[in-house]
C-alpha cells in the first residue's frame, strides 16, 4: 500500500515505535520479528535505509526513522 | 541520554542525508 513489502513495513513500524535516542539494533528487530529471518531483516534495513526511510545512529547496527515525531 | 555530543552531532547528520534521500525518492515518483 505504501510501497513497501509486509516486512519492509514490520521492519519500519518496529524501527518507528522506538523511542531510544539510539534507535534499535538489528538484534532488538530479530528478537520481535520470530517470523522474519535476518537476511530478511537486513535486506528490508538496506531498502528502507537507501529509501530514506531509516538512518543508522551509533553505528551502523542501530536505526532510527525519520518519520518518528 | 548517555549519547555523546560527537554521537549527537553523527546521528543528526545521518537524521539530515536520510531525509534528503526520502525527498530525493518522492521526487522521482512524481
Amino acid at each position: 500500500m505504501n510501497g513497501l513489502t509486509a516486512h519492509q513495513s514490520q521492519v519500519l513500524n518496529l524501527i518507528k515505535s522506538c523511542s531510544d535516542p539510539e534507535g534499535l539494533s538489528l538484534k532488538d528487530l530479530k528478537s520481535q520479528l520470530h517470523n522474519i529471518n535476518m537476511t530478511t531483516i537486513k535486506q528490508a534495513v538496506e531498502f528502507l535505509s537507501s529509501e530514506g526511510h531509516i538512518y543508522s545512529t551509533v553505528d551502523d547496527d542501530h536505526y532510527k526513522s525519520t518519520d518518528a515525531e | 541520554s548517555g549519547l555523546t555530543e560527537e554521537q549527537k552531532r553523527k546521528i543528526e547528520a545521518n537524521r539530515q542525508k536520510a531525509l534528503a534521500r526520502r525527498a530525493e525518492r518522492l521526487a522521482a515518483q512524481q
